[in-house]
């Protein structure tokens, strides 16, 4: 499977909307500190389930919505929905081309859905259960994960490799 | 379990001698069980030795070494079962040239089955990408996304706004 | 020792908002004392806004703005009893070009009084400095160190060796 | 003051004997990753009395001396020697001109000189106690350093506070 198309707004620092489309092989992203390109990788993985508000650097997951600016007035919501290529049937469903979406107000009130239909959380997260996506292994690698492969907290060492046993 | 696990130790185990092999030209390294007899709980020691000098504790290695050992021992999990797409977020930032280098290499053979997207401040990086997307702030705290082109004679990155609806 | 906490606090606490400002141009940021009534036991909260945000908590800020401010705190804290030479290890890894330069010219202003030896892979650091020593590994696991041109013009380092007796 | 010359043999990866100059002002240090360039720091921080063999990455301090390669023998000791320029006084010590030595042999034993007359590690340490260099304060800043103020460990960061205090 490979991620098509990822369209963000109101998320973090995305306080208009954006559409990204992920080519195959290998897509840089660059700027410069702070521009929001952690931001991009916060919201892959807040789509796909992620439900730990401190993984995304927030107290709690409605610290993803936009918070404004001096310019800018702060944002009732924050939405992302990533568009993903299943033609060759990784993951466990019918669909060929699955929309992915997540939606969160002030309130803490959130909604799912897949292919514009209403779901629920654990929907999306048993969608990827199989494929090691969405859980702590090898979808993200970031300088924190280098640190603790090498650090002798064993423990964390110990962990990936019952995560992939 | 307990045989499930020593499996795949020891697919990792050949995975990591190799990738390490790869990234440290002539380099070698190895994965041992602490207590061979206690699989289950046994903590993982990482010994390696970058080319020419002697096999040895991660502990007296430098900074970029330990770095550049952590990211094998990561794909050489990653590569038990391959996850469809894979986010870096500047892992490349401890490597020289010559070792980002390498790293890139190793990503492009693995760029077939697994799409991958790669955050950097890294020049040598973002010339090995197939597409590269800027993130700018140019209104304050406001993120937008612009399409790059590097252009290699003339040292210079245009780019033009893409990703609007 | 009471006051003696308090006073080197507050010096601290002025040197830190002075530098932040001037490392993130328009940017403010500020200390306190968490529990005002015992400053002996108090811990220290760092409030950061880089340009145009609002001011907040050091968790939602990205991997260079928040190196950006520990450098600011470290130099605040240098301030107040300058040491006569300062070994920098490779302290701007996650800094892009821009915040280099501010970084370099922080540097610059301090070194008139304080001898600095900064290791670095950035190309913005090495063209910044007075003199450039290159550490060699010819001979597998032996260094050596060369004294490095940086040649502007041809971009390329020229190299001769020095330091033996 | 300033350093003026530090002399290396057998330390670490130095197996051939180094004389390196610093001159005032910013000094610039690089090279591949592993290479040697912590190793000079090292360096620095052992002739000026550290304690801690874990600091200097070694589980004991005989560690730093020059373990041999597979083209070349193990040595059987490390010596290093700063020389200071101290014609403004800042040490607490009539010479102008100061010469400190650091030896160890592989059975763990040391020597220790000030203007290459033998005294004890503490007189070494008693020469800059007063000017924050040697202790954990600004003569050194490395990465880990701007993590652990950082993090909310406060624990750190308080005590980087009394140490300026
Ligand atoms: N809810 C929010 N509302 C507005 N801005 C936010 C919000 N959450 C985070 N930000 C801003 O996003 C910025 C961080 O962006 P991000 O972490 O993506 O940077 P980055 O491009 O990865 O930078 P670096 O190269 O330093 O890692 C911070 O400046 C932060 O203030
Ligand atoms: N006692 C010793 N004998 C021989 N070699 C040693 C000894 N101690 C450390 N080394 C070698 O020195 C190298 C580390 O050097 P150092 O940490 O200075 O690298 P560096 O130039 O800082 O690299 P980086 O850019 O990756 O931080 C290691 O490869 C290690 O094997
Ligand atoms: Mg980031
Ligand atoms: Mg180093």
């Amino acid at each position: 499977m490979h991620l098509e198309k990822l369209q963000i707004f109101g998320f973090k620092s995305f306080a208009q909307k954006l559409s990204l489309e992920f080519g195959p092989g290998i897509t840089g992203v660059v700027g410069p500190n702070g521009c929001g390109k952690t931001n991009v990788a916060d919201a892959i993985r807040w789509v796909l389930g992620e439900q730990s508000a401190n993984e995304l650097r927030g107290a709690s997951m409605s610290d993803v919505i936009f918070d404004g600016t001096k310019a800018r007035k702060r944002l009732g919501r924050a939405e992302v929905t990533l568009t993903i290529d299943n033609s060759a049937g990784y993951l466990p469903t019918d669909y060929a081309k699955i929309l992915i979406g997540r939606k969160i107000y002030r309130s803490g009130e959130s909604e799912y859905s897949i292919n514009k239909s209403t779901c629920r959380l654990r929907d999306i997260r048993d969608l990827f259960l199989d494929t090691g996506i969405g859980t702590r292994t090898y979808s993200l690698i970031e300088r924190k994960m280098v640190d603790s492969v090498l650090s002798d907290s064993a423990g964390h060492r110990r962990f990936m490799f019952e995560e992939a046993a | 379990a307990k045989e499930m696990f020593v499996k795949t130790f020891e697919l990792v185990r050949r995975n990591f001698t190799r990738m390490f092999s790869r990234l440290f030209e002539g380099g070698e390294a190895d994965l041992r069980l602490l207590e061979p007899g206690n699989p289950l709980d046994s903590p993982i020691e990482i010994v390696a030795s970058p080319g020419g000098k002697k096999l040895g504790r991660l502990s007296l290695l430098s900074g970029g070494e330990r770095a550049l050992t952590a990211i094998a021992l990561l794909f050489a999990i990653y590569m038990v079962k391959p996850s469809p797409f894979c986010i870096l977020d500047e892992v490349d930032a401890p490597l020289d040239d010559a070792n980002v280098k390498r790293f890139i290499r190793m990503l492009r053979e693995f760029a077939d089955r697994t799409q991958f997207i790669v955050i950097t401040h890294n020049k040598v990086t973002m010339q090995a990408t197939d597409r590269l997307y800027g993130v700018t702030m140019e209104e304050s705290g406001i993120s937008k996304v612009v399409s790059v082109r590097l252009d290699a004679a003339r040292n210079e990155a245009e780019s033009e706004e893409i990703a609007y609806e």
